[in-house]
């Protein structure tokens, strides 16, 4: 890893005694290259590599007895810098529900995600009624009821034959009625790329209003990070996202790259299949964990 | 201006900055280029179409010898379908099933996911629009004993192809891995050549960890090829590069959408040019 790997680099750097700025490039070669392992996208790994190597030809480093624990230093809390904007807490609603929709790609976990958000509200005193607003994939509402009833949470599937912007107009009006503290709403997968569901969401937006428009992404998604980001940030105005999956060994490089471009704050993190696996978001853990 | 005679440093580092982008990686990314630089004598300066198809025929050579083809030498036919949680497994195995559905092959899909909430269910309402038959037990059941049970069936009727659909896991999950190696050992005991394949679903838009996802599966189980799921996507994939040229495992086939018939046999010829798109 880059910490191991910085040892031994500063160790033989060392024994040059000072520093010179070809030293440090060097240096940042070997970051440019961990964080690209890490999957964070391209463009993102130059601009960060930019802002460190001006740090790093400082004095601090220069001068210092232990140049390699400096540099990972800096490296360390440059990525926390980008990873802590943005309000991490959920935006609420002065008037029940606040109402939060989850979005995203195919397989990225919203449906599981949707579950666990409604217990961890659970666990905090909130009452939530959960949509299922998926009505393409096979048994996409089956699986958000068993979910629902495992945590004795309602779950909202509506008529067989609602579209989902109606699916979810009902919810809202049964939720107002009813006084749910939360209106958690599924939606089902669909690429960026495709303006017809893209539109379906924006549509969905508009009619009801959302307090949180999360964005659900993978760990493990590669450098399109930015760019799927981009598309959904760009048609719903997203107020954050969701990391999921990050009980594995992905790097989740695709989370700083997201944050980097589009300034939306990582608000929730997804560490397993349970219901109970979802935690608040730590920069400081992301950031040592993508530099690895 | 130009450097290494052939190609100038810019048009190295676009080239550079289009292969990682296209989640190729770092390691393989210098390897191409390198190649490209040992070539470039043939280069005419400026001239940058001849570049790119270098390039696609320098890709196209590390995937050409891989082995597309799925192995219906020995007839039943087990196929194992295995990956990470959410890339699509379920959808290939039951586009796969109306593959050879429609090349008149008698077919068993198997609901091996006894785990996940409605993956039966899921699996069953595919297997009914595929027109394909479904062996299913109880939820909760030891995948192991449902694996044993179809395919003590298969034996038992005429049955061409058993596919069987495997509950999402990570990789990282010791216990996970040790429950598929089990799954697998079934397979080997009730049917000779047992399994003919085990398919690793990968989702086109991974990036590197797609690799490590790869490494851990094929050294556990002997993977015999990739499902590149999702490639409708605007990812490119560019992982399967390495992981055919440093871990042997050819993609075999590829997922391009939501619908029974989106599934596609491994072209790597088709895969360079959108590459390279
Ligand atoms: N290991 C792990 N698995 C997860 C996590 N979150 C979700 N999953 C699993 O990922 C798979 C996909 O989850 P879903 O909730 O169905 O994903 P989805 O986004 O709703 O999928 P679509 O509706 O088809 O787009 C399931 O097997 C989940 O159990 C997580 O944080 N860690
Ligand atoms: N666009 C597109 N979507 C796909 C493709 N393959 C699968 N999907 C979608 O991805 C989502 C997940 O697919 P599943 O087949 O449930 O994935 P899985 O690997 O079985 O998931 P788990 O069993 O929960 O681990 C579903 O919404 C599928 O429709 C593909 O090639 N293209
Ligand atoms: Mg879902
Ligand atoms: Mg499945």
């Amino acid at each position: 890893n880059l910490t191991s790997k910085f040892q031994v680099i500063f160790k033989k750097l060392r024994r040059k005694g000072r520093l010179n700025p070809k030293d440090i490039q060097e240096a940042c070669r070997d970051i440019k290259l961990a964080l690209l392992q890490a999957d964070v996208n391209f463009r993102v790994v130059k601009e960060i590599i930019a802002n460190i190597s001006k740090k790093a030809e400082g004095k601090e480093v220069m001068q210092s007895l232990t140049p390699g624990q400096q540099v990972i230093k800096i490296v360390k809390s440059e990525l926390t810098r980008i990873m802590e904007g943005g309000e991490s807490d959920l935006n609420l609603s002065p008037f029940p529900p606040t109402i939060i929709m989850l979005v995203g790609l195919y397989g990225c976990g919203k449906t599981t995600t949707c579950a666990k958000l409604g217990y961890y509200l659970k666990q905090k005193g909130h009452s939530s009624m959960l949509v299922a607003a998926d009505p393409y994939r096979p048994a996409a509402s089956e699986q958000l009821k068993i979910l629902g009833k495992r945590i004795d949470i309602p779950v909202y599937t509506g008529s067989e034959e609602g579209s989902p912007v109606d699916i979810v107009k009902s919810s809202k009006i049964l939720a107002e009625k009813e006084m749910y503290d939360f209106l958690l709403i599924d939606t089902s997968g669909r690429l960026h790329i495709d303006e017809g569901l893209m539109e379906e969401l924006r549509l969905m937006k508009e009619e009801i209003s959302p307090n949180e428009v999360l964005l659900v992404v993978d760990a493990m998604t590669g450098q399109e990070a930015v760019n799927i980001a981009k598309t959904f940030n760009e048609k719903l105005d997203i107020s954050g996202v969701i990391l999921t999956k990050l009980d594995s060994d992905a790097r989740g490089g695709a989370g700083l790259s997201i944050n980097m471009v589009i300034g939306k704050p990582i608000k929730f993190v997804g560490v397993g299949e349970g219901l109970s696996d979802l935690s608040r978001f730590y920069p400081e853990r992301m950031a040592s964990r993508i530099i690895g | 201006i130009f450097v290494n005679k052939g190609i100038s440093q810019r048009l190295i580092s676009e080239v550079e900055e289009r292969l990682i982008l296209a989640d190729v990686g770092i390691d393989t990314t210098s390897k191409i280029i390198d190649r490209l630089k040992d070539i470039q004598h043939k280069i005419t300066p400026g001239n940058e179409q001849q570049v790119l198809d270098l390039l696609k025929h320098i890709v196209y050579e590390i995937l050409r010898d891989g082995n597309f083809h799925l192995n219906l030498s020995q007839l039943p036919c087990v196929i194992m379908i295995i990956g990470v949680n959410g890339v699509g497994k379920t959808l290939t195995a039951a586009k796969l099933s109306k593959r050879f559905k429609d090349q008149g092959m008698s077919v068993l899909l198997v609901a091996s996911d006894t785990f996940r909430a409605s993956a039966i269910t899921q699996l069953s309402l595919l297997a009914e629009r595929a027109g394909v038959p479904l062996f299913k037990q109880k939820e909760g059941q030891d995948p192991s004993s449902v694996v044993y049970d179809a395919l003590s069936l298969v034996n038992k009727r005429d049955i061409d192809v058993a596919i069987i659909d495997t509950s999402g896991r990570s990789h990282t999950n010791f216990n996970l891995i040790k429950e598929l190696q089990k799954m697998r050992k079934v397979c080997e005991r009730l049917i000779d050549g047992a399994p003919h394949e085990v398919l690793l679903v990968l989702d086109a838009t991974t990036g590197q960890n797609a690799f490590s996802q790869a490494k851990v599966f094929r050294d556990n189980l002997k993977v015999t090829g990739l499902s590149l799921a999702k490639l409708d996507s605007s990812s490119k994939g560019g992982i399967v590069i390495a992981i055919f040229s440093e871990l042997g495992i050819p993609v075999k086939l590829v997922g391009v959408g939501e619908g029974l018939d989106g599934l596609l046999t491994f072209s790597p010829r088709q895969f360079v040019e959108a590459l390279f798109d």
